[in-house]
Parts: structure tokens; sequence; C-alpha cells
């Protein structure tokens, strides 16, 4: 709770809408904040009702930017909403950000109104926040599911401290709408026609269904790259991240970093001048920066310059001295002008004819520490970049400490 | 991720920003007890680690720095509205 425990000293509370946001129906909106009430109402002796003119005890409004109190809103993402304990006056009132996208559905695309109203109610019946992960009162929002999405038990427990138990007679819903469910749409199932990239037929599986140990000595990657310092190697849907930051091998999945990327990359590779790191999978290629994905992507490997024939690239690897970027295919590779963004004449080229002693395919590229890593199998080659010579051959997991 | 160079000092006025909003970070602010008060943002960068359950350093590393770019409440986490 807030400081000095402020809460309604009545049971029957009001509310009104004071104006909508253009991002929803109204009725969504009115059922999303209605959904929001019959939460704390389910649990607690406390009736809502709402009112259409004059002050209601807990005003509902959506502004954006400076909206008349002392804290402004921040434009899109960052502050979603506020609201204010129990009081007279601004007391209770709950602020959304018109700046953010409301929605009744769990997007990547935007905020649940419902969730965020939820949680700023609990601020208007005299909730603080939470520490406990997964409380609805946590300060961070979380997208989840809401179809019969239930109170935690920390913002049962918080309320009812408050407000003690629902009366026996209070088990029906006290708001105007009673509890709907909104059914529920992923951005993939609102789109009509299905992007390429997701069509079942030219997504390559997962091909390992278990993440194998690092000391595994039979572990071969997918794809290696670095970024921003750190280096990360792929092999499914999993990331092995190994950081100057932290001491450990950190362990991940590539949806916890990009979640709309498809797992299973071919190839990726840095070129850190432009904090750009892409990643390639089947006749695809995608461009991020950190988390955030590049706007256009994905887009077909030809528009890098390959053939129609070429489907897949093997491994990519970026030399920030001369600015190319090798591409592994098959028994041969190609260099890729960065600079012009065109690929260069002369390629492609057998890669044993110039790196000498790699007579097969690469699974992935690194450079790293001014020299090439070659990964193929469990193996790994540290090539000497110049002379496009092995230095010499190592497991493909040496860089875990096993 | 950690930040590209160029970001830092950004990233560092963002994470001031943040604390002022949301852990009663004042600039300047300092205790009479304590006769050093070297990096008062560490205080409170430490309050907002607990918080969250992430490692208390005192340092404001990639993944408090993550936490504090997720889109949240306004509310402040340790104190009231005035």
């Amino acid at each position: 709770t807030f400081p000095l425990s402020p809460r309604w000293k009545k049971e029957d509370v009001t509310y009104r809408i004071l104006n909508y946001t253009p991002d929803m129906l109204q009725a969504d909106v009115e059922e999303a904040i209605a959904r929001a009430f019959q939460l704390w109402s389910s649990v607690t002796p406390l009736r809502f009702t709402r009112v259409y003119s004059g002050q209601a005890d807990i005003m509902i409004s959506f502004s954006s930017g400076f909206h008349g109190d002392f804290y402004s809103f921040d434009g899109p993402g960052g502050t979603l909403a506020h609201a204010y304990p129990p009081g007279s006056g601004i007391g209770g009132d709950a602020h959304f950000d018109e700046d953010e996208n409301w929605t009744k559905f769990t997007t990547s695309n935007g905020y649940n109104l419902f969730l965020v109203a939820a949680h700023e109610l609990g601020h208007s019946l005299g909730l603080g926040h939470s520490n406990v992960f997964g409380a609805l009162m946590y300060p961070i929002y979380m997208a989840r599911d809401t179809r019969d999405y239930k109170l935690p038990q920390d913002d049962i427990d918080g309320i009812q401290a408050l407000y003690g138990h629902p009366k026996e007679s209070a088990a029906l819903p006290t708001t105007a709408f009673p509890p709907q469910e909104p059914t529920e749409m992923t951005p993939a199932e609102a789109t009509t026609e299905m992007p390429p990239w997701e069509e079942p037929t030219k997504t390559t599986p997962s091909k390992t269904p278990v993440r194998p140990r690092d000391c595994d000595p039979h572990l071969s990657f997918d794809a290696v790259t670095t970024l921003r310092g750190e280096t990360l190697f792929f092999k499914g849907s999993y990331v092995w991240r190994l950081s100057p930051y932290f001491s450990e091998i950190e362990h991940d999945t590539i949806s916890s970093f990009w979640p709309s990327l498809v797992a299973g990359f071919d190839a990726a590779y840095e070129v850190d001048k432009r904090d750009r790191v892409l990643f390639f999978k089947d006749n695809h290629y995608w461009a991020v920066s950190g988390y955030n994905i590049e706007q256009g992507f994905p887009q077909p490997i030809q528009n890098l310059g390959f053939p129609t024939s070429v489907r897949k690239i093997d491994a990519a690897v970026h030399d920030e001295n001369t600015k190319k970027t090798y591409f592994f295919v098959g028994n041969k590779y190609w260099s890729f002008n960065e600079n012009t963004q065109s690929m260069e004449r002369g390629y492609p080229r057998k890669i044993a004819a110039d790196f000498q002693g790699i007579g097969h395919t690469v699974d992935a590229a690194l450079q790293k520490n001014g020299l090439f890593y070659f990964f193929h199998g469990a193996n790994q080659y540290e090539v000497d970049i110049k002379s496009k010579k092995i230095i010499r051959m190592m497991r493909s997991n040496s860089w875990f400490n096993c | 991720f950690p930040v590209v160079p160029e970001k830092e000092k950004e990233e560092m006025q963002f994470a001031k920003k943040y604390l002022e909003n949301f852990y009663d970070f004042k600039e300047g602010k300092s205790s009479l007890f304590k006769a050093k008060d070297l990096n008062p943002m560490s205080d409170k960068i430490r309050e907002m680690q607990s918080f969250f359950g992430l490692e208390v350093t005192g340092e404001l590393n990639h993944k408090t720095l993550d936490m504090m770019k997720k889109p949240r409440c306004g509310i402040p986490d340790i104190r009231s509205y005035s």
C-alpha cells in the first residue's frame, strides 16, 4: 500500500470515463475498464458504479504530454499510465498516455488496456507497487493472455489488507458490464496473407530440440556473430552468450532477444561500425540493432546480389578492416563490399582455393580479435585474415572454457 | 546487450531521469553523516536493482538499463505522489 495506507472509506465507489482513445472502439474501452474493476470487486466488498456526469471518485481519462498534473507523459513507450491513491480531487484518478497504442488484444503492437487499467485501478484503490514478479501491481507492463485472467495472490492479499474479504452476497458482478472475454489474436492471425518467412513449407525445423551441453565434444553451431563486444553462438532456438561483462556463459533463446525472429539461423555477422547484425535464414535476411529489428526486413538474399540459384547462406563473416563480408555457400564463397553494398567481381571462388586447408563447407564464421574462426561440425579453424592461412584447429566450443 | 559507446552519455541521462522519477533520486543530495558520497546514483541504482530482483551492483549495467527501458506504470516504486 502507499504510505499511511490511504483507502476509500466506503464500499460504493463511483467512476467516470471522461474521454476515449481513438485506438479502440468505445464499447471495447468501456468493457476493458469494467472488467478491470470487476477484478477488484470480486475479491473485496467494494462495489463500482459508473456515472456519466459530474464528479466521480475515480475519473478516467486519456491524454498525452502535459495534462494538468505534475507528471507529464513521455510519448510512446516509457510511462504508459498513472493513477493516484484514494482521496479527494485528483485522488483516485487514472490517466492513460494517449501516445501509446491501446488495444484489447495481447499483441506486440500495443498495450492491452484491460491489463494496464487493472493495474492503475489498483493504485486508485490504494495499492502501491509490488516487487513480486507476475503480480498485477508489478510496475513493468507484461503482455499476457487476458482470457480468464485471475488476480494474482499477492494483489489479493494487498487489496484485502485494505478492504477485507467480499461479502457473501457480493458474488455477482457489480459493474455495468459483465466480464467478457475478448477474442485473442496474434499478429500473424490478424494478417490475411502469411508473409513468406512464416510459410510452413519454407521454415527449416529447429535442428536441436534440446540444448546441448556446453562441453559436449560434438557441439556444432548454426551461426556465430559478435554483437557490441559480445559473442553469440546459435544452434536451433538456443543462444550461448559470451560477454566481457559476465564471467559465466549465459544461456538464452533467440526468442528472448528477438521474439519475432524464427529460430534456426543459417548465418549471422556484425558490422559494428553501423551497430548492425544481419541474420540469415533460408533465402531471407534480417537486420537488427540490439534488440530492435530494423524496418523493411526480412529481405530476400537476392537483394545482396546473390543469383536466385542460391537458396541459403551457410556462413558469413565481416572484416572491419577491408569492409568486406565473406558469404560461404557450399564449397564456394562470395565477397560483398559493405561500402558499395554490392558483390565483388570475380566471385564466387572455391573456398579451398583461397583458404588452404578448408576443403569443406563452413557452418558458421566469426571475426574476433583480428582473426577469422571457421566452424565445421565440432571443429573450428583459426585463420589469419590477411594470409588466409590456418593457424590452428580447435573444438567448436573452445570458447566455453571446457 | 551493452550500449554502443556514443550512447553511453545519453543512457546515463536516461537512467538519472528514471531514478528521479521512480526512486526519488535528487542530484546533489548528500547525507551530512556520509564523509564520502562519490556516486550518489549508485545507492539509487542499488535500490532499483534490489526492487526488481536484479544483481545488486550499484552499477548501471545492461540488465539494469534494460529493466529501466521496459514500458511501465508512472507511479514511483519507492515513494508516493506528493
